[in-house]
């Protein structure tokens, strides 16, 4: 059964800061992803986007060669491999997001998501 | 307990398809939504439009003023109201998709999605 992040997180596309939204566009598509990480070029967190963010870039401006920088969100809310499927629900519905990319001391390990744990535990019901 | 998709289906913002994807994404990010009911003038389902397929305008083209017929899905999955949980969990996954808009007789009725399965079911482990 799934009593841990570790249990069912996935990979996570990563991403360096230095390119544009229309390259993060173009990754999140290839990927099937929802969220990118991005990360430093010593593979460490800097930041996330998402669909969202590419959304609402979408909605002012022809955001296609625009930095990364411009729309990426540097206060990551992250989860920990050891962390619980409840810790998850109450973090995700706390920050109202759909997605964290899972850190531990070595750095980016995954992503998890709603999608993840509505295919992975809610079987159980 | 929750049972049913009428339990927890939540409100789904609508469009119609004259539209722009500009004007798709600022209700998207106006709303706070992942998905949006894109309804013909008498109210009839006609397709969605989500963040991805936003997303993916980006990737290749400066979309603002792209007409939303472009990129809308016109074959959408659906939900009923009396669709149980599992139901909705086995149709998600098999189709790769986070959402779905609830339909009946009288129309669109409101949207199922992980997001709010993950918040509204996942409290009972
Ligand atoms: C408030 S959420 C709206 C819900 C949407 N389904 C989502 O999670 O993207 C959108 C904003 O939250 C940010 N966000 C999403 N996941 C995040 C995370 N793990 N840490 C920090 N910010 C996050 C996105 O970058 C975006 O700007
Ligand atoms: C295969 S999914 C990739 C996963 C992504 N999280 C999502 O659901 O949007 C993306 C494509 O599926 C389509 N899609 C999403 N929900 C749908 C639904 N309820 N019915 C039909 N197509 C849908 C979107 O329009 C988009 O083109």
């Amino acid at each position: 059964s799934y009593r841990t992040v570790a249990d069912v997180m996935e990979p996570i596309p990563t991403i360096t800061e230095d390119r544009t939204v229309r390259e993060a566009a173009q990754l999140l598509v290839e990927e099937t992803a929802d969220i990118l990480a991005i990360v430093s070029a010593t593979g460490e967190l800097t930041g996330i986007v998402t669909e969202w963010d590419i959304t609402r870039a979408s909605a002012t401006a022809c955001a296609e060669d625009m930095p990364l920088t411009e729309i990426m969100t540097r206060e990551v809310i992250t989860a920990s491999p050891t962390d619980s499927i409840l810790d998850v629900v109450r973090k995700l519905e706390h920050y109202e997001i759909s997605a964290m990319p899972v850190v531990d001391d070595e750095g980016v390990m995954g992503v998890i998501s709603s999608d993840i744990l509505a295919r992975r535990t809610l079987y159980r019901l």
